[in-house]
């Protein structure tokens, strides 16, 4: 009852070269695009409750104070939950699942805001990481579109994509912790990548 | 001095320092080197002439001559470095703009791309594709995936199965593609896989085009009844769609290609899922 009609009306569309091709009249389009987006946000709820139960450290996931969300706007750059001000008693924490039946290791790109940020991994360590600036394009995209489809103003994009590299086992998860840099032991101006501009 | 070099491994790719244009291709691990140039064209979407009245649209790709127009030979760019990845941002027009990441331990070259909205204030409706040029042999021959499955040789201008009469030159010889599409001469192999469906031709000996874009003003007339023409509006603002993507660059000596088509193109499908809290970090489950 949560997932299935929602499910149902983005499976079937999905299945249908009208789905993506742009085959079909606008106004049709404009109803695909609303159903599959009602499927994939039903989804994301689904696996946002999976990972609950995951990481619940007690084992109770119902009950779990612990909250997850997605960004289904990353490439835009567009996800409060990253772009939200890192506190100094709670991490932000990044939850990767390898949907895949073999270790692998890949880069994650997430929009951040703040320069002095450390990332580590599951078992304390520091995890290298780099600092890129968010290019216009992509502000300004994301500024459009956000409007168009959320109805949001966002005049203020993230600055920053904050890229590590994530380690994780198949068809597992692991976690990676964003915090503020304390400075200790760890020299924030190496992160920053470095600009060159040819004439 | 005349070229930039960039890629924090053993992947390397160089740009002319002059026109900002893609030079070649090297990892001095495998030993691979290729030069290789990249650049974005459009086809003129065909509106029918007095031989065929059929119009390009949204199922037909019928371009209006065979000579698409290069939108740019020379193209700014900018570099970025750093330790896990080197960025390359070229503007190639107004309405076209990209970037190539080459990471650390990755074999392969990311390359995103941002195009729209394609400008039709001329009255031409536009099939943008990006086209790489590689100094191979390949003998009319490409490869596409099969729905993602096996890849399948592709003969230009030839059918096995009957005898093909050519009246398109460059529309028949498109494929559709879902996974990737490489060449092959007798050295290297040229992949590229995409992350979404295109679709792809080998127009002359050692290039791969992919269409990445289309915006057009006429009807096919096969059913739609509408031209391939969406826009988003913000209050009374509406534009074309911009459309963004990725396609991932590799090349491996002869016969080490089919390895990172499989094992990348599994990688492209299923990204990590990635989610996020704000919590204290002994609080959860980590792993």
């Amino acid at each position: 009852g949560l997932f299935t009609s929602s499910l149902e009306d983005a499976m079937g569309i999905a299945q249908h070269h009208d789905a993506v091709s742009g085959t079909a009249k606008q106004h049709t389009t404009d109803d695909y695009t609303k159903r599959l987006a009602l499927g994939a946000s039903k989804v994301e709820k689904g696996v946002n409750t999976a990972l609950t139960c995951l990481t619940s450290s007690n084992g109770t996931c119902v009950s779990s104070a612990i909250k997850f969300s997605q960004c289904p706007l990353l490439n835009i750059s567009y996800c409060p939950s990253t772009e939200e001000a890192i506190s100094a008693t709670k991490h932000l924490v990044v939850v990767a699942y390898n949907p895949l039946g073999w270790e692998r290791s890949d880069f994650i790109r997430v929009p951040v805001n703040d320069q002095n940020l450390v990332v580590k991994s599951s078992d304390g360590n520091i995890v290298e990481s780099q600092l890129v600036e968010v290019d216009n394009v992509t502000s300004n995209l994301r500024k459009f579109y956000v409007k168009a489809y959320l109805g949001i103003t966002t005049d203020k994009a993230p600055k920053y994509w904050l890229i590590f590299q994530a380690s994780v086992p198949p068809m597992g998860w692991n976690s990676y912790f964003i915090s503020k840099s304390t400075g200790a032991g760890y020299n924030n101006t190496e992160n920053v990548s470095t600009v060159v501009s040819p004439s | 001095t005349s070229t930039i070099e960039v890629g924090p491994g053993p992947l390397k790719m160089s740009f002319s320092s002059a026109s900002g244009q893609l030079n070649r291709i090297f990892n001095s691990i495998s030993g691979v080197d290729l030069p290789v140039q990249q650049s974005f064209l459009w086809y003129r979407s065909s509106e029918g002439d007095a031989s065929d009245s059929q119009a390009s649209g949204a199922y037909i790709f019928r371009p209006d001559g065979n000579t698409p127009t290069t939108v740019s030979s020379s193209v700014p760019l900018k570099v970025t470095r750093g330790p896990l990845v080197d960025e390359v941002h070229q503007q190639f027009s107004s309405w076209i703009y990209q970037i190539t990441r080459l990471y650390k331990n990755k074999e392969h070259a990311e390359v995103e791309y941002t195009i729209g909205p394609i400008p039709v204030d001329d009255d031409v409706g536009k099939e943008v594709i990006t086209r790489l040029t590689a100094n191979m042999v390949t003998n009319s021959t490409f490869y596409t995936d099969s729905n993602g499955r096996d890849f399948l040789k592709r003969v230009r201008n030839y059918r096995e199965d009957w005898n093909l009469q050519v009246t398109q030159p460059v529309a028949g010889n498109y494929y559709p593609v879902n996974l990737g599409v490489y060449v092959a001469d007798g050295k290297y192999e040229l992949s590229v896989l995409v992350d979404r469906a295109v679709g792809a031709a080998s127009i002359q000996d050692g290039q791969l085009e992919i269409m990445l874009h289309r915006r057009l003003l006429k009807d096919d007339g096969r059913g739609v009844g509408e031209p391939l023409d969406e826009v988003v509006c913000v209050d009374q603002d509406c534009k074309g769609l911009t459309a963004r993507g990725t396609y991932y660059v590799n090349v491996e000596k002869l016969g080490n290609g089919a390895h990172w088509r499989r094992t990348c193109g599994q990688h492209v499908y299923s990204p990590f899922l990635l989610a996020f809290t704000h919590e204290d970090e002994t609080s959860s489950k980590s792993y």
